[in-house]
């Protein structure tokens, strides 16, 4: 499952 | 952090810093698209809405914040300075760019990673980020003088693009969970719109020539 604060990028 | 994030990351402060030395220091913004520039603060404010909910870590606070405050700022800065405002290239800068926005919404509401309200915020910004870059190809296309520091601040916008995908495939092989196809897809043709800028701006480098696009 994606985790919904997995965008640590800019 | 991977070595090609952190000097995609750098080559994106270093644009940033070249168009607000351009416009601060110089007073001009002649050849700078205020419709990309909006685009951008408009794509930064959607992406950055999770600033205050969700810590990545202070390098990532501290990026977000700067991005989002220069790109208002240098939108104030071309719509408001009473000197920089007048360097403005209106009458060349007319790529409707709010006929993007409404495509990069519905398109950020159908495809996104999830249906909450900032995940689609995010895949809109992501839409709309990839294209955001073309008022600006347009407005250099029309331009007979492009100056140093514009050409410089759209190739580090460009050096930028390209190293985020070298940053995804080091990510691809070293993080086996770490797929993120919607923001591959659209870096990859963000990066693509570059293709042509590039060419010329190297041909121009090598050549010791002013850079010049062809219509």
């Amino acid at each position: 499952d994606q985790d919904e604060d997995d965008h640590d990028e800019l | 952090m991977n070595l090609f994030r952190l000097a995609g990351d750098m080559t994106h402060l270093v644009s940033v810093v070249v168009l607000l030395l351009k416009i601060h220091t110089i007073k001009s913004c002649a050849g700078v698209s205020l419709k990309t520039q909006e685009l951008y603060a408009l794509v930064f404010a959607a992406r950055y809405l999770d600033l205050f909910v969700h810590f990545v870590s202070l390098y990532n606070t501290v990026m977000k914040l700067v991005f989002l405050a220069s790109s208002f700022t240098i939108v104030w800065y071309m719509r408001r300075h009473k000197i920089v405002r007048r360097t403005y290239d209106k009458e060349h800068d007319t790529f409707r760019h709010h006929f993007i926005v409404l495509p990069c919404l519905v398109l950020g509401l159908l495809l996104n990673e999830k249906f909450t309200f900032r995940e689609v915020m995010w895949a809109f910004s992501i839409y709309l980020e990839a294209v955001a870059i073309l008022p600006q190809l347009v407005l250099l296309q029309r331009t007979r003088n492009i100056d140093n520091l514009t050409a410089q601040y759209v190739f580090f916008l460009g050096a930028y693009r390209v190293l985020y995908i070298f940053n995804w495939i080091y990510r691809y092989f070293t993080e086996p969970h770490f797929v993120h196809w919607i923001s591959w897809i659209a870096g990859i043709v963000q990066t693509l719109l570059y293709g042509d800028f590039f060419y010329y701006y190297i041909l121009s480098w090598k050549n010791n020539v002013k850079l010049e696009l062809p219509a």
